[in-house]
């Protein structure tokens, strides 16, 4: 679950 | 850009030295950092050299993934958090190091065309781990002190001198599409092995 919000996490920060 | 650069092997490498980050605590930051490194090369580098109008721009990623198919190899996948520590080895694994130096190279490259700085700090962000793993395992090897900090050193040194010479020499200059294209295909395959 941690990994998950990482990858989603990684993801946001650029798309932002 | 230079000191950013320089400063994620530093933290990496001393927070080693301070605190023995546990393996779920670099498994997370690297998944991150992959999460991180996919995401500028889909949302940034990719419409990136697809601006310009080359008809081999393709090619040249899947060549990126094929280089690092083989870098691989020969670096056992530290760039993804995976060493086997072989206690009291005397030899120094030139051909991990000169691989692992070999990403951290072609990393610095793409840096010289971008605008914004999400390619910086997904570096940045990605060298962290990765110095961690690569000191843990420099220490775990017994290497002497002066060998384990120059080759530190020499890490950190690599993403600046690829940003360097990808600013500075022509040819990096004229082929920046090309080589970012490689690299863009490097990315993809450090970031999904990682995930």
């Amino acid at each position: 679950f941690k990994k998950l919000i990482a990858i989603l996490l990684g993801f946001a920060i650029t798309w932002v | 850009e230079f000191f950013v650069l320089i400063l994620s092997v530093i933290i990496g490498s001393i927070s080693v030295l301070i605190t023995k980050p546990s393996k779920k605590f670099i498994q997370i930051l690297l998944t991150f950092s992959g999460a991180y490194l996919l995401s500028v090369t889909i949302l940034h580098l990719l419409p990136e050299v697809y601006e310009m109008n080359t008809k081999n721009i393709g090619l040249f990623i899947l060549f990126g993934i094929l280089i690092q198919s083989i870098l691989e190899n020969f670096s056992k996948g530290v760039e993804h958090g995976h060493v086997h520590v072989h206690k009291h080895v005397e030899k120094v694994p030139w051909l991990l190091l000169i691989s692992l130096g070999l990403h951290a190279f072609f990393e610095g490259i793409p840096l010289s065309n971008e605008h914004n700085h999400s390619l910086l700090w997904a570096i940045f962000i990605h060298k962290i781990p990765i110095s961690i793993v690569l000191t843990t395992f420099l220490i775990q090897s017994k290497f002497k002190n002066i060998v384990i900090i120059s080759i530190v050193i020499l890490f950190a040194l690599m993403t600046p001198l690829g940003f360097f010479i990808s600013n500075t020499v022509y040819i990096f200059t004229k082929y920046l599409t090309e080589l970012t294209a490689i690299i863009i295909g490097i990315f993809l395959h450090i970031s999904t092995i990682i995930l």
